[in-house]
């Protein structure tokens, strides 16, 4: 365990609390793409099947527990909540999200540490975490307004991964540890934010509302 | 060894 790991996974619940937050408070999923919200559930479903297999871990367990709740419950109330669900942007949630499972399904099962079935779909969600954003960045470029709430959400889901890399770093040069997995797919997600990144912090800079191009 | 690494990340 290091800082940055340790501030990565409190910057990610942070992310989901604000989304829920959003969502509890105002009553509304304005903004927020539910293919994106559909392929976290899946993420996490996928990543954290070891929870029965591997020894318990006092700090893992409880962070794959809430990520997996809060992600289901998100969806929940996109889906199913009378109001909520009323104010979900259908027609503007266009991205073809299906078409990032078959190809991030394609690589796992040639690219993975083991050919195992955990660790095959361990590699599987370790890829569609790296695109699993681009429906909400889709999403974003059409919003007229997007709401502070919305804007924060998706900037603290950019900077855990970004974090993740700088823990990476650090456990190759303190541990001595490589991982190609995830560093790859962790460079290509926080890449993907690099435009989302330089537009919410040149709005944060003018005290003007995030508009994306 | 090309054991996996553990997944001793979230």
């Amino acid at each position: 365990m290091n800082a940055f790991r340790l501030l990565a996974d409190l910057t990610h619940l942070l992310s989901i609390i604000i989304l829920l937050v959003k969502i509890r408070t105002t009553k509304s999923c304005a903004g927020i793409s539910l293919k994106t919200q559909d392929l976290y559930v899946l993420v996490f479903i996928s990543r954290y099947l070891d929870l029965f297999t591997r020894p318990l871990s006092l700090y893992n367990t409880p962070f794959k527990l809430v990520f997996l709740a809060t992600s289901i419950t998100i969806v929940y109330y996109m889906r199913y909540h009378k109001v909520v669900k009323q104010t979900y942007n259908k027609d503007s949630d266009t991205f073809k999200h299906y078409f990032l499972i078959l190809p991030c399904a394609v690589l796992a099962f040639f690219i993975n540490p083991k050919f195992t079935f955990i660790e095959v779909l361990w590699s599987f969600s370790i890829y569609l975490e790296a695109v699993a954003i681009l429906p909400q960045l889709v999403l974003l470029q059409s919003s007229s307004n997007i709401d502070n709430l919305t804007g924060n959400y998706v900037f603290m889901l950019g900077a855990y991964r970004a974090l993740y890399l700088l823990n990476w770093i650090y456990r190759f040069f303190a541990e001595d540890v490589v991982r190609w997995i995830p560093w790859i797919a962790g460079l290509v997600q926080t890449a993907l934010y690099a435009d989302f990144f330089y537009y919410y912090i040149k709005s944060w800079r003018n005290n003007e509302r995030l508009k994306l191009p | 060894s090309n054991q996996p690494l553990p997944h001793d990340e979230l």
